[in-house]
């Protein structure tokens, strides 16, 4: 058998801009850390764990840090993983303070009876689990403080990439 | 949104998915990637992971819905795949695949999506649009 390997990291409307050649480098630099793990047989449940905890730790991306703003200000973080070789899946929803939330999703898998754990439940069991955690604030960035103001003014939702309302047009 | 899927040497799938959601949604809003099944799924054929408007992809069980069709309809990864983001809604929807046999699909109506996939036979593709 061979391995392979696919990841992603938002979609929407997207407009070429520097910006898009730096999140084309980090996704290589996610495919390369994957990659090697494949190579050295580490298996696939492990490596999507690593790849989108990397993808986590980038503010570039709309999840852990650099997560978009909800109409409160706040962030609401859900992650979910599946193990196909077993059926064994896990998932968090609501998480406002856990670094990492798909490493958590997976200790729900792994550590509890249920599949999806969410809001305050979720938050007590990453204490429990002794999770990486960080303040609120860890995980705002300004341009998201931003898109969340612009995304107010003209009472809408956007998904990851969503070209600015207030364009002018 | 974030998501990765993967086949091993020993054929076995796995996905995961993680996000903040959409921008100014409704506090307490659960989008599509916690459900199983519509943001992320995982069997014995295939490994999914989906991006765009999670209500979109929780009405037509994404994920799920291209292992089903390969499982029930015997079709490839990218014709699964393929059809499933077709006939949704335009704009809502991205995913990325793998087979137990080390295919890889990526699909989206979206304009664009940031994506990349490699395999053991020395592909390599970084993309967005």
């Amino acid at each position: 058998m061979g391995w392979a390997l696919a990841l992603h990291g938002g979609a929407g409307d997207i407009k070429r801009s520097e910006r898009t050649e730096a999140v084309e480098s980090v996704l290589l630099e996610c495919l390369s850390l994957g990659v090697a793990e494949l190579e050295s047989g580490r298996c696939a449940l492990d490596v999507v764990e690593l790849v989108v905890r990397a993808l986590e730790n980038n503010e570039m991306f709309n999840a852990g840090k650099g997560s978009v703003l909800t109409a409160e200000g706040t962030v609401e973080m859900e992650a979910s993983i599946m193990d196909g070789a077993t059926g064994d899946c896990g998932a968090v929803s609501g998480l406002t303070t856990v670094v990492n939330p798909i490493s958590l999703a997976r200790l729900v898998m792994e550590k509890t009876p249920h599949i999806l754990l969410a809001f305050d439940g979720a938050e007590a069991f990453a204490r429990q689990q002794g999770v990486e955690t960080a303040d609120p604030g860890y995980f705002v960035t300004e341009r998201n403080i931003q898109r969340l103001r612009q995304t107010k003014e003209t009472q809408t939702v956007q998904i990851d990439y969503s070209v600015p309302s207030e364009a002018g047009e | 949104t974030v998501g990765c899927v993967a086949v091993d040497c020993h054929g076995k799938c796995a996905a995961a998915t993680s996000t903040g959601g959409m921008v100014n949604k409704m506090a307490g809003r659960i989008g599509d990637t916690p459900v199983i099944g519509a943001g992320t799924y995982a069997n014995g054929v295939c490994a999914v992971s989906t991006t765009g408007k999670g209500e979109s992809i929780m009405r037509g069980m994404v994920a799920a819905d291209v292992a089903a069709r390969m499982k029930y309809k015997a079709l490839k990864l990218s014709e699964a795949a393929g059809s499933v983001v077709k006939e949704l809604e335009a704009g809502t929807t991205g995913l990325v695949a793998v087979s137990a046999k080390g295919e890889i699909a990526m699909d989206f109506n979206t304009t664009g999506m940031f994506r990349a996939s490699a395999d053991h036979t020395g592909h390599l593709e970084v993309g967005v649009w």
